[in-house]
C-alpha cells in the first residue's frame, strides 16, 4: 500500500517558522524604502511537493513595522516593533519559496502595507499620535526645517533628504508633530552647500553614508524644534534643539 | 416518551470521554500572534 501522505504543515511548526524567517529576511533585504518589518503571524502555509526533497511552499505572512529604517544596519532581531499606540503599520505578504534539500530560495513575493485604523486607536487611546500623510505640506515644512537646523549646526558636512519615513501629530500634552526621515551624506560642507547646493553629490552608496533623523516640532503653546540625527557610519548622533531651548 | 429516551441514550453513547487534562491541539493555521493583531 502506498505510504500515507505527510500531515499538512501547521503554521507554528518549526519548518513553517524557518520558512517564514527566511521570507521576512528576503523581504527586508530587497526593500529600499520605509522600515524593516518583523513577523507577527504565519497566516497560512501550503506545501506543494515537486519531487524527493523538493517542495514549493506558499506562505501568507502577517508582518508589523519596526522602528528600524530599512537602511539601518541594526539586525532585525534588535529592532523594536512599533507599538499599537504609536500607530502601527501592518504588512501582508504572499511568498512563494522553493525548498530543495532543506535549502530555501524565493521564487516570488508580493507585499502591501497599511496603517492601523485611526478610529480604532482613538477609541482605545484618544491622545495617542496619529499618522499624517507624507505629502502633507506641514510635514514637508517640518522635515525641511529640521534638516536645515541640523545642517546649520553641523558645518563640517551637509546631509540631503533621502525620504520621509513617517509623520505623526499629537495634540496632548502639547500640539506637536513628529517626523522621521532618512538622510544621505554629501561631499559638501554646509558652506559649500549654501553657495551651490546643486553641486553637492551624494557620497558612494555605502551604508555608512546614510543616516536617520527624528524631529519633533512643538507648535503650541510655544514653537520649538528638536532634531536628532544618527549617521550609520558614526557613533550615536548629536541631538540639537533650537538656541535657547533644552538640548539633550 | 419511549422514542425520546432512546435518542437521549444514543446521544450519550456518542460522547467520547476525554482524559483529565486533555488539551485539544491548536488549529494548524493561522499561527500564533507574536505581538498584537491589527
Amino acid at each position: 500500500a502506498p505510504a500515507a501522505p505527510p500531515a499538512p504543515l501547521g503554521c507554528d511548526d518549526p519548518e513553517s517558522e524557518a520558512a517564514a524567517e527566511f521570507a521576512v529576511n528576503y523581504i527586508n533585504g530587497h526593500s529600499h524604502h520605509g522600515y524593516k518589518f518583523a513577523l507577527n503571524r504565519v497566516d497560512n502555509i501550503r506545501v506543494v511537493p515537486q519531487g524527493p526533497n523538493n517542495d514549493i511552499i506558499l506562505l501568507e505572512l502577517d508582518l508589523l513595522e519596526t522602528t528600524c529604517h530599512i537602511l539601518s544596519p541594526t539586525p532585525l532581531v534588535n529592532c523594536t516593533v512599533r507599538s499599537f499606540t504609536n500607530h502601527a503599520v501592518e504588512g501582508d505578504c504572499d511568498v512563494k519559496l522553493l525548498k530543495v534539500d532543506g535549502k530555501f530560495s524565493v521564487l516570488g513575493s508580493k507585499c502591501h502595507s497599511h496603517a492601523d485604523s485611526a478610529e480604532d486607536i482613538v477609541r482605545v487611546c484618544p491622545d495617542c499620535p496619529l499618522l499624517l500623510s507624507l505629502n502633507n505640506t506641514d510635514v514637508l515644512a517640518a522635515v525641511t526645517a529640521a534638516l536645515n537646523d541640523y545642517n546649520s549646526q553641523n558645518p563640517d558636512g551637509y546631509l540631503k533628504l533621502l525620504e520621509i519615513g513617517r509623520a505623526t501629530m499629537q495634540h496632548l500634552p502639547s500640539n506637536s508633530m513628529s517626523v522621521e526621515f532618512a538622510v544621505a551624506a554629501t561631499n559638501c560642507t554646509a558652506a559649500e552647500a549654501k553657495a551651490q547646493v546643486e553641486a553637492c553629490q551624494l557620497l558612494p552608496e555605502d551604508q555608512s553614508n546614510f543616516g536617520f533623523c527624528t524631529a519633533t516640532r512643538v507648535i503650541m503653546p510655544t514653537e520649538k524644534l528638536q532634531v536628532d540625527c544618527q549617521l550609520y557610519g558614526h557613533q550615536p548622533g548629536v541631538t540639537y534643539s533650537q538656541p535657547g531651548q533644552d538640548t539633550s | 416518551p419511549v422514542a425520546k429516551r432512546a435518542v437521549a441514550e444514543a446521544a450519550q453513547h456518542d460522547k467520547v470521554p476525554r482524559p483529565v487534562g486533555f488539551v485539544p491541539p491548536p488549529p494548524p493555521c493561522p499561527g500564533r500572534i507574536r505581538y498584537f493583531e491589527i
